[in-house]
């Protein structure tokens, strides 16, 4: 498998929606 | 500085970060605790002159990366003996064996609360801290969590549905027993216990009643000075799903760069509005994992020549606690190539571990760097930083922040 690890991670808000199954990325998340 | 969307233009002298603090404080929702890396000066943690050199966590890195495909593979892997000596032939709900991530935040347990900087992970379920009493516990940065000083402390009886989960098979003296081992044979055992956690600055609304935790009183390894960790893991027992009922299913966090600003980690599943979302896959074998779909790598604007089933095919988890990236062999050398094809300008530097793209900008005051970006199944794109690009040890090793899985036939 592949691994996306917390370099390519950092400065992006992450998201966990469990509820509707799905992960997303923002932009500039800690600004 | 930016030229453009597919370059990233940065003057040398802002390549190391700084040797200070200048705490920036992230935006997020409620109940958001404060993120920092363990290693940068904004960490509570950091012993001067104690940090781990490179090499070294990128050696743990691979030493994580190991425990996630030995998990991964199944169970045709329980008769390799290097299987066995690292401890994953355990029962997977023993404690998922991953190995500590590198980001802190801070927590309250007990009633009156007491502080710890605990480490947080995804790749994980079980939160633990270290209690007294202690057989065998390291140095930590707070004193340890006294249960007889917390008017809400209990133990979790042996018969207790939550027990009964963590498969640990252990009993004593009607108290039930945990064990995680680590990837990277780091290990924690101690007593399943409920207490109050309290979740931001102390306030009686942030709280969750009775959350499930492990009070370690046999702790090794490297753990650093962390005073226990925090899994966010997809497990019934992880503090995203013990959450879940306050908060709401799901979570977000913003790890920060690596030393001028904090992050968040916030309970609930908020979104800022210009997220992009790809589908979570779920694999029954590995159900604690947050998997999602790689199917493509932009460099400089140009998708990498490598099929889509390359990435679909094995699958991608996406982990707190892994360093760097890890794709497959032939995604690897695809972008390894394009990446090298436009980076033929500057001198190159030695391999640092398992980086094997590196330049030496020495007496350069500004390089050029072509951007890459991550494309996900449904069209979400992460158009990385230059901080997701190339990983500074300093200005004469500067490497391309990706690693190959080795032969992805195997």
């Amino acid at each position: 498998i592949g691994i996306l690890g917390n370099m390519q991670q950092k400065t992006f808000a992450v998201v966990y929606d469990v509820a509707n199954q799905k992960i997303g990325f923002g932009a500039k998340g800690c600004s | 500085e930016s030229s453009g969307p597919d370059w990233h233009v940065v003057s040398v002298t802002s390549l190391l970060p700084d040797a200070v603090c200048k705490p920036k404080r992230a935006v997020s929702n409620s109940s958001a605790l404060s993120v920092v890396h363990r290693h940068a000066p904004c960490s509570p943690l950091q012993a001067r002159g104690g940090e781990p050199s490179h090499a070294e966590i990128l050696d743990r890195d691979q030493d994580r990366v190991d425990s996630i495909h030995r998990l991964t593979a199944g169970p045709s892997t329980a008769d390799d003996p290097a299987s066995a000596s690292k401890g994953v032939s355990l029962p997977a709900r023993r404690g998922v064996p991953l190995g500590t991530a590198n980001y802190i935040v801070s927590v309250g347990l007990g009633t009156p609360k007491r502080d710890f900087l605990v480490v947080f992970d995804t790749g994980s379920d079980l939160s633990w801290v270290q209690c007294k009493p202690c057989d065998d516990c390291y140095q930590q940065h707070d004193p340890l969590f006294d249960p007889s000083q917390s008017t809400t402390y209990s133990a979790v009886p042996c018969g207790a549905p939550e027990c009964r989960r963590l498969d640990s098979g252990s009993c004593s003296s009607g108290k039930c027993r945990y064990e995680v081992v680590y990837g990277d044979m780091s290990q924690t055992d101690g007593n399943l216990a409920r207490d109050t956690l309290t979740l931001g600055p102390s306030s009686s609304s942030d709280q969750l009643q009775g959350f499930v935790f492990g009070c370690g009183d046999d702790d090794t390894g490297l753990f650093g000075k962390a005073d226990g960790l925090f899994g966010l893991g997809r497990d019934k027992v992880s503090l995203a799903s013990q959450a879940a009922a306050k908060y709401g299913t799901g979570f977000s966090y913003c790890l920060p760069s690596s030393s001028s600003a904090e992050g968040y980690l916030s309970l609930g599943s908020a979104a800022p509005p210009n997220a992009q979302f790809t589908a979570m896959v779920t694999r029954s074998d590995t159900p604690s994992f947050y998997y999602l779909n790689l199917v493509g790598i932009k460099v400089a604007g140009r998708t990498v020549r490598v099929s889509p089933a390359v990435f679909r095919t094995p699958g991608t988890v996406i982990d707190s606690g892994t360093v760097i990236t890890r794709l497959p062999s032939r995604a690897y050398s695809a972008l390894r190539s394009s990446f090298a094809g436009l980076m033929r300008r500057y001198k190159r530097a030695p391999a640092l571990s398992i980086l094997d793209t590196c330049y030496d900008f020495t007496g350069r005051a500004k390089v050029r760097i072509p951007s890459v970006a991550l494309l996900f199944d449904g069209g979400a794109t992460l158009n990385l930083g230059f901080g997701g690009v190339l990983y500074v040890a300093k200005k004469s090793q500067a490497c391309l922040a990706f690693a190959s899985n080795g032969d992805d036939t195997s």
